[in-house]
């Protein structure tokens, strides 16, 4: 059996919230490693991985490792009857088709039970190799999804490229051309505001603007985004979840034929 | 122009 107490229910509000969107069904795995799901999107260019560590739990007891299909949709539909500050427990009997979503006030005056159908789904998970990017850029996870909006309204791919000079996002449509350079900034109030730019060698890559903005939808999830590129090669953009853990989303660039 | 590519002519399943 399986039952996982997470005291902060809002992030598990907002980790549905930022992948709905982008993935159908998906299995949630749990074990030992803590509450994992590897899903890719239907057009197979984005795959977003999440894991949430066992420590980050109040409660996290799963006797075997167990993997939960859920419609991502009807769990995020489920997830919106929970307030904000609950407590939410995840519950799953063993052999069970169905999951119990338990919302508990903060102050013990209301409990909900939702139960949920599960699914089976056929899913194969896929090899991340570590990889030495040829660029890391650390940046407020805001900024970023500012950009990613404001170029979609002139284009609909991004070019985003760094050199010495810093991080730029280009794009060019019917209307016209944008640019957005973001310089290296560590002379910040707050480390979150800070802009960090580690390049080994320059890069340039371009990306699909509608998945770019899909995925800033995990914004409310962290302050500060990472951009990891390599020409070529697709992105791993990752937002850390305070002391629990990540979503990252990996996306395939654009290449010229 | 660029054409989009799939995630797994990158990274095969395990």
């Amino acid at each position: 059996m399986l039952e996982l107490r997470l005291v902060q229910g809002g992030l598990l509000k907002k980790v549905l919230e930022s992948i709905k969107d982008l993935v159908n069904d998906a299995n949630f795995d749990c074990s030992a490693t803590g509450f994992s799901l590897q899903a890719m999107d239907s057009s197979q260019v984005a795959v977003v991985a999440l894991l949430l560590r066992p420590e980050g739990f109040e409660r996290y007891w799963c006797d075997r490792n167990i993997s939960m299909g859920m419609n991502l949709n009807n769990m995020a539909k489920m997830l919106k009857c929970a307030g904000n500050d609950d407590i939410i427990t995840l519950k799953a009997e063993d052999g069970s088709d169905t999951v119990t979503f338990m919302f508990e006030s903060p102050t013990q005056d209301k409990i909900a039970d939702f139960e949920m159908k599960l699914m089976d789904i056929n899913s194969e998970r896929l090899g991340f190799p570590e990889a030495d990017y040829h660029a890391i850029v650390r940046m407020p996870s805001s900024e970023f999804a500012r950009i990613c909006k404001d170029l979609s309204s002139i284009g609909n791919t991004v070019v985003i490229s760094v050199t010495k000079e810093g991080v730029r996002f280009s794009t060019r449509g019917d209307i016209g051309t944008a640019n957005v350079v973001c310089r290296q900034n560590t002379a910040v109030d707050k480390p979150e505001e800070a802009t960090i730019i580690e390049m080994n060698e320059p890069v340039s890559l371009t990306f699909g603007l509608r998945y770019m903005n899909s995925l800033t939808k995990a914004t409310p999830l962290s302050n500060t985004v990472t951009l990891s590129l390599s020409s070529g090669l697709p992105a791993v953009v990752e937002y850390r979840i305070a002391e629990m853990g990540y979503i990252r989303f990996y996306l395939a660039p654009k290449i010229e034929e | 122009l660029a054409q989009q590519v799939q995630l797994l002519i990158f990274y095969g399943g395990v």
